[in-house]
Protein backbone atom coordinates (compact mmCIF):
# COMPACT_ATOMS: atom_id res chain seq x y z
CA UNK A 1 0.00 0.00 0.00
CA UNK A 2 3.12 2.63 -0.05
CA UNK A 3 3.14 2.94 -3.90
CA UNK A 4 2.88 6.84 -3.46
CA UNK A 5 5.94 6.74 -0.59
CA UNK A 6 9.17 7.45 -1.87
CA UNK A 7 10.88 4.72 -1.99
CA UNK A 8 13.86 3.93 0.15
CA UNK A 9 17.59 4.59 -1.63
CA UNK A 10 18.08 0.78 -2.20
CA UNK A 11 16.61 -1.99 -3.89
CA UNK A 12 15.33 -5.40 -2.77
CA UNK A 13 16.13 -8.63 -4.28
CA UNK A 14 12.45 -9.27 -5.93
CA UNK A 15 11.59 -11.91 -7.93
CA UNK A 16 8.13 -12.51 -10.15
CA UNK A 17 5.11 -13.88 -8.14
CA UNK A 18 3.71 -16.97 -9.43
CA UNK A 19 -0.27 -16.95 -10.50
CA UNK A 20 -1.57 -18.36 -7.73
CA UNK A 21 1.10 -17.06 -5.27
CA UNK A 22 -0.63 -13.59 -4.42
CA UNK A 23 -4.00 -14.85 -3.47
CA UNK A 24 -2.32 -17.49 -0.64
CA UNK A 25 -0.12 -14.96 0.66
CA UNK A 26 -3.40 -12.61 1.11
CA UNK A 27 -5.33 -15.99 2.33
CA UNK A 28 -2.06 -16.66 4.93
CA UNK A 29 -2.19 -12.65 6.16
CA UNK A 30 -6.22 -12.66 6.21
CA UNK A 31 -5.65 -15.89 8.23
CA UNK A 32 -2.85 -14.12 10.89
CA UNK A 33 -5.15 -11.19 11.59
CA UNK A 34 -7.83 -13.39 12.16
CA UNK A 35 -10.05 -12.36 9.49
CA UNK A 36 -12.57 -14.82 7.74
CA UNK A 37 -12.49 -13.37 3.92
CA UNK A 38 -15.57 -12.00 2.55
CA UNK A 39 -18.72 -12.26 4.78
CA UNK A 40 -21.99 -13.80 3.64
CA UNK A 41 -24.39 -11.79 1.46
CA UNK A 42 -24.55 -8.21 3.37
CA UNK A 43 -25.18 -4.98 2.44
CA UNK A 44 -22.29 -3.00 3.02
CA UNK A 45 -21.83 -0.93 6.06
CA UNK A 46 -22.24 2.81 4.20
CA UNK A 47 -24.92 1.63 1.86
CA UNK A 48 -27.13 0.30 4.74
CA UNK A 49 -30.45 2.06 4.82
CA UNK A 50 -29.62 2.20 8.94
CA UNK A 51 -26.85 0.95 10.32
CA UNK A 52 -27.45 -2.30 13.00
CA UNK A 53 -26.99 -1.80 17.04
CA UNK A 54 -24.66 -4.21 17.00
CA UNK A 55 -21.77 -2.35 14.56
CA UNK A 56 -23.12 1.23 15.80
CA UNK A 57 -21.87 -0.16 19.54
CA UNK A 58 -18.59 -2.13 18.56
CA UNK A 59 -17.42 1.53 15.92
CA UNK A 60 -18.27 2.74 19.60
CA UNK A 61 -15.97 0.73 21.20
CA UNK A 62 -13.35 0.58 18.58
CA UNK A 63 -12.99 4.67 18.89
CA UNK A 64 -12.83 4.30 22.64
CA UNK A 65 -10.24 2.01 22.03
CA UNK A 66 -7.63 3.61 19.62
CA UNK A 67 -8.48 6.86 21.25
CA UNK A 68 -5.33 8.86 22.84
CA UNK A 69 -6.85 11.70 24.40
CA UNK A 70 -6.82 9.81 27.72
CA UNK A 71 -10.47 10.33 28.34
CA UNK A 72 -11.34 6.83 29.50
CA UNK A 73 -12.89 4.22 28.05
CA UNK A 74 -16.48 3.89 28.99
CA UNK A 75 -16.47 0.02 29.41
CA UNK A 76 -14.86 -1.20 32.12
CA UNK A 77 -14.21 -4.44 30.44
CA UNK A 78 -12.08 -3.02 27.13
CA UNK A 79 -8.34 -3.10 29.13
CA UNK A 80 -8.53 -6.34 29.38
CA UNK A 81 -10.01 -7.78 26.66
CA UNK A 82 -8.21 -8.99 23.17
CA UNK A 83 -11.06 -10.18 21.53
CA UNK A 84 -14.45 -8.51 21.60
CA UNK A 85 -17.59 -10.22 19.57
CA UNK A 86 -21.28 -9.05 18.94
CA UNK A 87 -23.64 -11.54 18.38
CA UNK A 88 -26.76 -10.76 16.66
CA UNK A 89 -30.27 -12.43 18.06
CA UNK A 90 -30.75 -15.40 15.84
CA UNK A 91 -34.19 -16.76 17.07
CA UNK A 92 -36.58 -14.55 19.82
CA UNK A 93 -39.94 -16.31 21.53
CA UNK A 94 -41.99 -14.05 22.81
CA UNK A 95 -44.78 -15.42 25.54
CA UNK A 96 -46.30 -12.31 26.33
CA UNK A 97 -49.99 -12.69 24.11
CA UNK A 98 -52.96 -13.50 25.90
CA UNK A 99 -53.08 -13.23 30.26
CA UNK A 100 -50.87 -16.32 30.34
CA UNK A 101 -48.72 -15.29 33.28
CA UNK A 102 -45.59 -14.84 33.61
CA UNK A 103 -44.67 -13.26 30.31
CA UNK A 104 -41.06 -13.42 28.59
CA UNK A 105 -39.57 -13.04 25.91
CA UNK A 106 -36.42 -15.24 24.88
CA UNK A 107 -33.52 -15.09 22.87
CA UNK A 108 -31.14 -17.35 21.37
CA UNK A 109 -27.82 -16.80 20.08
CA UNK A 110 -25.46 -18.54 17.74
CA UNK A 111 -21.78 -19.05 19.99
CA UNK A 112 -20.28 -21.17 17.59
CA UNK A 113 -18.18 -18.56 16.28
CA UNK A 114 -15.88 -18.07 19.04
CA UNK A 115 -12.47 -18.67 18.04
CA UNK A 116 -11.43 -21.81 20.31
CA UNK A 117 -8.65 -21.15 23.10
CA UNK A 118 -10.36 -17.98 24.18
CA UNK A 119 -11.40 -17.14 27.18
CA UNK A 120 -14.54 -15.08 28.41
CA UNK A 121 -13.58 -11.98 30.90
CA UNK A 122 -16.87 -10.70 30.53
CA UNK A 123 -20.75 -10.66 28.29
CA UNK A 124 -23.45 -8.35 28.01
CA UNK A 125 -26.91 -8.47 26.92
CA UNK A 126 -27.87 -5.27 25.30
CA UNK A 127 -31.95 -4.43 25.07
CA UNK A 128 -32.81 -0.75 24.29
CA UNK A 129 -36.11 0.62 26.59
CA UNK A 130 -38.44 2.80 25.38
CA UNK A 131 -40.79 4.85 27.79
CA UNK A 132 -43.36 3.36 28.65
CA UNK A 133 -46.99 4.70 29.67
CA UNK A 134 -47.98 1.46 31.04
CA UNK A 135 -48.15 1.80 33.72
CA UNK A 136 -47.55 5.29 34.37
CA UNK A 137 -44.09 6.63 36.21
CA UNK A 138 -43.46 3.42 38.08
CA UNK A 139 -40.51 1.06 39.26
CA UNK A 140 -40.09 -1.81 37.15
CA UNK A 141 -38.32 -5.14 37.72
CA UNK A 142 -36.25 -6.54 34.67
CA UNK A 143 -34.38 -9.70 35.28
CA UNK A 144 -32.24 -12.30 33.09
CA UNK A 145 -31.97 -15.80 33.10
CA UNK A 146 -30.18 -18.59 30.78
CA UNK A 147 -31.99 -21.44 30.13
CA UNK A 148 -30.22 -24.41 31.26
CA UNK A 149 -32.43 -27.44 29.59
CA UNK A 150 -35.63 -26.93 27.75
CA UNK A 151 -38.38 -29.93 28.91
CA UNK A 152 -41.36 -30.70 26.49
CA UNK A 153 -43.85 -30.87 29.34
CA UNK A 154 -42.99 -28.57 32.04
CA UNK A 155 -40.97 -25.44 32.86
CA UNK A 156 -37.47 -25.04 31.17
CA UNK A 157 -34.73 -25.16 33.86
CA UNK A 158 -33.29 -21.57 33.99
CA UNK A 159 -29.91 -20.02 36.41
CA UNK A 160 -30.67 -16.62 37.07
CA UNK A 161 -28.17 -14.08 35.72
CA UNK A 162 -28.38 -10.37 36.40
CA UNK A 163 -31.56 -8.06 37.71
CA UNK A 164 -32.16 -4.43 36.92
CA UNK A 165 -34.80 -2.04 38.44
CA UNK A 166 -35.70 1.10 36.55
CA UNK A 167 -38.74 3.67 36.43
CA UNK A 168 -40.99 3.12 33.46
CA UNK A 169 -40.11 6.36 31.97
CA UNK A 170 -36.80 5.73 31.36
CA UNK A 171 -35.57 5.39 28.07
CA UNK A 172 -31.77 3.96 26.53
CA UNK A 173 -30.02 0.84 26.54
CA UNK A 174 -30.21 -1.71 28.91
CA UNK A 175 -27.04 -3.39 29.77
CA UNK A 176 -27.81 -7.07 31.69
CA UNK A 177 -24.22 -8.53 32.54
CA UNK A 178 -24.73 -12.57 31.68
CA UNK A 179 -21.54 -12.87 32.17
CA UNK A 180 -22.17 -16.25 34.36
CA UNK A 181 -23.76 -18.02 31.90
CA UNK A 182 -20.39 -17.19 30.21
CA UNK A 183 -18.64 -20.44 32.61
CA UNK A 184 -21.27 -22.69 31.25
CA UNK A 185 -21.18 -22.12 27.42
CA UNK A 186 -17.34 -22.89 28.04
CA UNK A 187 -17.84 -26.29 29.95
CA UNK A 188 -21.04 -27.79 28.19
CA UNK A 189 -19.65 -26.53 25.13
CA UNK A 190 -23.02 -25.55 24.82
CA UNK A 191 -22.98 -23.05 21.58
CA UNK A 192 -27.13 -22.26 21.69
CA UNK A 193 -27.21 -19.21 24.42
CA UNK A 194 -30.76 -18.85 25.19
CA UNK A 195 -31.62 -15.96 27.61
CA UNK A 196 -34.65 -14.96 29.03
CA UNK A 197 -36.13 -11.88 30.08
CA UNK A 198 -38.90 -11.48 32.39
CA UNK A 199 -40.01 -7.75 33.72
CA UNK A 200 -41.88 -7.55 36.79
CA UNK A 201 -44.00 -4.28 38.81
CA UNK A 202 -43.11 -3.41 42.06
CA UNK A 203 -46.07 -5.02 43.51
CA UNK A 204 -44.89 -8.27 41.82
CA UNK A 205 -46.95 -8.71 38.59
CA UNK A 206 -45.42 -9.57 35.36
CA UNK A 207 -45.76 -7.26 32.77
CA UNK A 208 -45.04 -8.10 29.26
CA UNK A 209 -41.70 -6.71 28.18
CA UNK A 210 -43.25 -5.11 24.91
CA UNK A 211 -45.60 -3.48 26.93
CA UNK A 212 -42.72 -2.09 29.49
CA UNK A 213 -40.82 -0.35 25.95
CA UNK A 214 -38.50 -2.80 26.02
CA UNK A 215 -37.68 -3.06 22.35
CA UNK A 216 -36.78 -6.71 20.25
CA UNK A 217 -36.30 -8.18 16.57
CA UNK A 218 -39.18 -5.88 15.15
CA UNK A 219 -37.46 -2.56 16.35
CA UNK A 220 -35.17 -0.55 13.66
CA UNK A 221 -31.91 -2.02 13.03
CA UNK A 222 -30.31 0.55 15.35
CA UNK A 223 -32.35 -0.81 18.32
CA UNK A 224 -32.39 -4.46 18.34
CA UNK A 225 -30.74 -6.30 20.86
CA UNK A 226 -27.25 -8.26 20.64
CA UNK A 227 -25.13 -9.25 23.32
CA UNK A 228 -21.68 -8.68 23.41
CA UNK A 229 -18.69 -11.03 24.94
CA UNK A 230 -15.45 -10.18 25.82
CA UNK A 231 -12.48 -12.41 25.36
CA UNK A 232 -8.87 -12.54 26.34
CA UNK A 233 -6.25 -14.67 23.97
CA UNK A 234 -4.80 -17.51 25.33
CA UNK A 235 -2.53 -17.84 22.81
CA UNK A 236 -1.05 -14.97 19.88
CA UNK A 237 -2.28 -16.97 16.45
CA UNK A 238 0.77 -19.23 14.86
CA UNK A 239 1.56 -18.49 11.18
CA UNK A 240 1.10 -21.25 9.40
CA UNK A 241 3.85 -22.68 7.40
CA UNK A 242 3.43 -21.62 3.74
CA UNK B 1 45.53 -14.75 24.27
CA UNK B 2 42.14 -12.31 23.76
CA UNK B 3 44.94 -9.27 22.91
CA UNK B 4 46.70 -11.27 20.55
CA UNK B 5 43.62 -12.32 18.98
CA UNK B 6 42.40 -8.94 18.49
CA UNK B 7 45.34 -8.22 17.63
CA UNK B 8 45.43 -10.91 14.78
CA UNK B 9 41.79 -10.20 13.47
CA UNK B 10 42.46 -6.09 13.61
CA UNK B 11 45.34 -7.38 11.58
CA UNK B 12 42.89 -9.28 9.43
CA UNK B 13 40.68 -6.56 8.93
CA UNK B 14 43.03 -4.13 7.72
CA UNK B 15 44.78 -6.43 5.21
CA UNK B 16 41.17 -6.96 3.74
CA UNK B 17 41.16 -3.65 0.98
CA UNK B 18 37.86 -2.39 0.76
CA UNK B 19 36.64 -4.76 2.90
CA UNK B 20 33.29 -3.52 3.96
CA UNK B 21 32.44 -2.47 0.12
CA UNK B 22 32.78 -5.91 -1.15
CA UNK B 23 29.06 -7.30 -1.87
CA UNK B 24 27.66 -9.66 0.97
CA UNK B 25 24.51 -12.08 -0.31
CA UNK B 26 22.70 -9.53 0.60
CA UNK B 27 23.75 -6.65 -0.93
CA UNK B 28 22.08 -5.06 -3.29
CA UNK B 29 24.89 -4.08 -6.07
CA UNK B 30 24.34 -0.42 -5.49
CA UNK B 31 27.50 0.26 -3.88
CA UNK B 32 28.73 2.13 -1.18
CA UNK B 33 27.58 5.38 -2.32
CA UNK B 34 24.03 4.49 -2.04
CA UNK B 35 23.94 3.13 1.21
CA UNK B 36 21.84 3.47 4.20
CA UNK B 37 22.04 2.43 7.63
CA UNK B 38 19.79 -0.17 9.01
CA UNK B 39 16.23 2.56 10.48
CA UNK B 40 12.45 2.49 10.05
CA UNK B 41 11.06 3.38 6.85
CA UNK B 42 7.67 4.63 6.33
CA UNK B 43 5.28 2.38 5.11
CA UNK B 44 1.10 3.02 5.06
CA UNK B 45 -0.75 -0.10 4.90
CA UNK B 46 -4.12 0.35 2.56
CA UNK B 47 -7.25 -1.94 3.16
CA UNK B 48 -8.83 -0.67 0.18
CA UNK B 49 -6.31 -0.78 -1.61
CA UNK B 50 -6.05 -4.56 -0.63
CA UNK B 51 -9.98 -4.92 -1.19
CA UNK B 52 -10.60 -6.01 2.05
CA UNK B 53 -13.29 -3.20 3.27
CA UNK B 54 -15.95 -5.40 2.51
CA UNK B 55 -14.83 -7.40 5.84
CA UNK B 56 -12.92 -4.71 7.75
CA UNK B 57 -15.12 -1.62 9.16
CA UNK B 58 -11.86 0.07 10.76
CA UNK B 59 -8.84 1.11 10.23
CA UNK B 60 -8.99 1.86 6.72
CA UNK B 61 -5.23 1.55 6.95
CA UNK B 62 -2.93 2.00 9.06
CA UNK B 63 0.98 2.94 9.09
CA UNK B 64 3.10 -0.34 9.69
CA UNK B 65 6.59 0.94 9.35
CA UNK B 66 9.17 -1.55 7.95
CA UNK B 67 12.99 -1.95 8.58
CA UNK B 68 15.54 -1.49 6.10
CA UNK B 69 18.87 -0.73 5.40
CA UNK B 70 22.34 -2.02 5.81
CA UNK B 71 24.07 -3.29 9.12
CA UNK B 72 27.73 -2.70 8.72
CA UNK B 73 31.03 -3.10 11.17
CA UNK B 74 30.99 -0.83 13.68
CA UNK B 75 27.12 -1.33 14.83
CA UNK B 76 27.90 1.47 16.98
CA UNK B 77 25.36 3.85 15.52
CA UNK B 78 22.94 1.38 15.84
CA UNK B 79 21.58 1.12 19.40
CA UNK B 80 19.27 -1.89 18.79
CA UNK B 81 22.04 -4.46 18.37
CA UNK B 82 22.97 -7.33 19.95
CA UNK B 83 26.40 -9.01 21.09
CA UNK B 84 25.88 -11.55 18.86
CA UNK B 85 24.74 -9.09 15.69
CA UNK B 86 28.37 -7.38 16.88
CA UNK B 87 30.38 -9.92 16.16
CA UNK B 88 28.69 -11.96 13.05
CA UNK B 89 29.15 -8.55 11.48
CA UNK B 90 32.51 -8.66 12.00
CA UNK B 91 33.12 -12.29 10.57
CA UNK B 92 31.01 -11.35 8.14
CA UNK B 93 33.71 -8.85 7.33
CA UNK B 94 36.11 -11.29 6.92
CA UNK B 95 34.09 -14.03 5.80
CA UNK B 96 31.16 -12.49 3.74
CA UNK B 97 30.62 -15.95 1.35
CA UNK B 98 30.75 -18.01 4.54
CA UNK B 99 28.78 -15.65 7.17
CA UNK B 100 25.89 -13.74 6.04
CA UNK B 101 25.44 -10.30 6.80
CA UNK B 102 23.24 -9.07 10.30
CA UNK B 103 19.70 -8.31 9.05
CA UNK B 104 17.87 -5.52 10.13
CA UNK B 105 14.99 -6.37 11.34
CA UNK B 106 11.99 -4.72 14.18
CA UNK B 107 13.32 -4.63 17.40
CA UNK B 108 9.97 -3.50 18.87
CA UNK B 109 6.60 -3.69 17.68
CA UNK B 110 3.04 -2.66 18.98
CA UNK B 111 -0.06 -3.65 18.78
CA UNK B 112 -3.37 -2.24 16.15
CA UNK B 113 -7.14 -2.57 16.67
CA UNK B 114 -9.31 -3.63 13.65
CA UNK B 115 -13.09 -3.95 14.03
CA UNK B 116 -14.47 -6.81 11.15
CA UNK B 117 -17.56 -8.74 10.25
CA UNK B 118 -17.18 -12.34 10.34
CA UNK B 119 -18.97 -15.41 7.99
CA UNK B 120 -22.02 -14.51 10.27
CA UNK B 121 -22.10 -10.89 10.04
CA UNK B 122 -21.48 -10.84 13.93
CA UNK B 123 -18.83 -8.01 14.12
CA UNK B 124 -15.81 -8.26 16.30
CA UNK B 125 -13.78 -5.78 17.49
CA UNK B 126 -9.70 -7.50 18.10
CA UNK B 127 -6.38 -6.30 19.36
CA UNK B 128 -3.80 -7.32 16.62
CA UNK B 129 -0.60 -7.64 18.60
CA UNK B 130 2.97 -6.90 16.54
CA UNK B 131 1.60 -5.33 14.00
CA UNK B 132 3.27 -1.74 14.22
CA UNK B 133 7.20 -1.17 13.64
CA UNK B 134 8.80 0.76 16.74
CA UNK B 135 12.24 0.16 16.25
CA UNK B 136 14.18 -1.25 14.06
CA UNK B 137 18.05 -3.04 14.61
CA UNK B 138 20.58 -4.96 13.46
CA UNK B 139 20.34 -8.82 14.82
Amino acid sequence: GGGHLPRPPHVFPQRRLGVGEPRDMQREIQEMLGLPGRPRSRAPLAAAQQPASAPLFMLDLYHAMTDDSGGGSPQPHLNSADLIMSFVNIVERDRSLGYQEPHWKEFHFDLTQIPAGEAVTAAEFRIYKEPSIHPLNTTLHISMFEVVQEHANRESDLFFLDLQTLRSADEGWLVLDITAASDQWLLTQNKDLGLRLYVETEDGHSMDPGLAGLLGQQAPRSRQPFMVGFFRASRSPVRAPR
Amino acid sequence: TARLLKKKQLNQINRLPHSNKQLGIFDDGHGSHSREFCRRHELYVNFRDLGWLDSVIAPQGYSAYYCAGECIYPLNYCTNTTNHATMQALVHLMKPDIVPKVCCVPTELSAISMLYYDKNSNVILRRERNMVVQACGCQ
